[in-house]
């Protein structure tokens, strides 16, 4: 403020405290960061451990900040700022603005760019006929075999979630090659109660009865690999092998957060957070892929299926409701994807 | 955001000469691109 006396500029004192409050923050949360990084390169695993800013976050309209991060990053910029905007975010993000499809003038917003397509060739797909692929960029968090029953994923070391939850209560998931063991030797056969009329394909999947015909076909296990994606990487989701899709579940959920702090402090982050599951059938069986979104990502879009809206505002959302489901002709072979196809994308908001 | 892959996969053959069982080709932290294998 201006006076008189020739002080042209005034800092209220609340305002010095804020800043200084919120550097103290941000300086307590890289040196965090550090002594989780130190850990890691010691070997030692990140330990569940819920905290008071975690539980916080679960009063916050997330869906809300998130919809409007969406509108905001929605926002046209003219054609001469879209270079330094994208540049900006590239060196904060760590993007290789080279793989970009367009030049950069023409992605009019960040949410546009966000979800740009890459240069011809710039991700070669295996050509192994017997691998997987990854669907998308992004860094390796977890992976293995699910060998128990009741089959769950570890989120970090002491806290676990189940795959079912995961995918559905309704998921056709088979069962694990230790139940099916099981099963051999006598016990009781699960697949083939109340839910035979259910599905026609997971029996065909999990019962040992119908693999017994083929003696020399191998057993079948049942694994999982999770990949976060950074806010730099390449956002859009690739089919990992060639396979048919009979069914799309979306659950309306919230949308935490999904960064490693997230991760150690939110139990049930993946089976909280807003999804599209994607269930169906490969040369070795079952397959099934999540895309969860997050508060900055919250909305999932599949080129499969255009018509498909989430992150959509709601008077109430109920977490126990059940996902919404649809089956891809259900007569028929679902859709067919190739290895490498456009599955879809994760767009800001 | 994050992906979740959950998928049958060989485990054992009861043909010995030609083994099938399914293995990752990555390791936990890697960084890893659309394309590239996840496992064989």
């Amino acid at each position: 403020r201006g006076s008189s006396q020739g002080n042209s500029f005034f800092v209220p004192g609340a305002t010095v405290g804020t800043v200084l409050m919120l550097g103290a923050l941000h300086a307590r949360r890289l040196y965090d960061d550090k002594k989780i990084e130190e850990a890691r390169e010691k070997g030692i695993e990140l330990e569940f451990h819920p905290d008071v800013k975690a539980t916080f976050l679960s009063f916050l309209p997330l869906r809300t900040i998130s919809r409007f991060w969406g509108f905001l990053t929605s926002v046209e910029y003219p054609i001469w700022l879209r270079p330094h905007v994208y540049n900006a975010w590239a060196r904060a993000f760590h993007s290789n603005l080279e793989e970009a499809a367009l030049p950069l003038e023409e992605y009019a917003s960040l949410r546009h760019f966000f979800v740009r397509t890459l240069k011809e060739g710039c991700r070669p797909i295996d050509s192994d006929p017997c691998c997987l692929i990854s669907p998308v960029d992004g860094t390796v968090l977890r992976f293995g075999e699910l060998k128990e029953a009741g089959a769950m994923i570890e989120q970090v070391k002491g806290f676990s979630y189940s795959v079912s939850s995961l995918l559905g209560a309704k998921s056709f998931l088979p069962m694990t090659a230790c139940e099916n063991i099981q099963q051999e030797s006598g016990g009781e056969d699960k697949s083939m109660g109340d839910e035979t009329q259910k599905s026609w394909w997971r029996v065909s999947l999990a019962s040992p009865k119908v693999r017994a015909i083929s003696p020399e076909s191998p057993m079948k296990g049942l694994f999982y690999c999770v990949i976060y994606l950074k806010p730099g990487d390449y956002h859009r989701i690739h089919s990992p092998v060639d396979w048919n899709v009979l069914v799309r579940r979306h659950f309306s959920g919230r949308l935490y957060p999904l960064n490693e702090r997230a991760m150690r402090t939110i139990r049930n982050l993946y089976v909280e957070n807003e999804r599209v599951v994607l269930e169906g059938q490969w040369q070795e069986g079952y397959m099934a892929m999540a895309a969860i979104g997050a508060t900055n990502i919250g909305s999932i879009e599949l080129f499969v299926e255009p018509t498909l809206h989430t992150n959509r505002p709601r008077k109430k959302l109920l977490h126990s409701e059940p996902p919404e489901e649809r089956v891809y002709e259900p007569e028929g072979n679902g859709i067919m994807l190739k290895k490498g196809d456009e599955v879809g994308a994760f767009n800001m908001g | 955001s994050t992906v979740v892959l959950v998928f049958q996969a060989p485990v054992s053959s009861a043909n010995e000469r030609m083994p099938s069982d399914f293995k990752f080709c990555i390791e936990r932290g890697d960084r890893i691109r659309m394309g590239e294998a996840l496992g064989r």
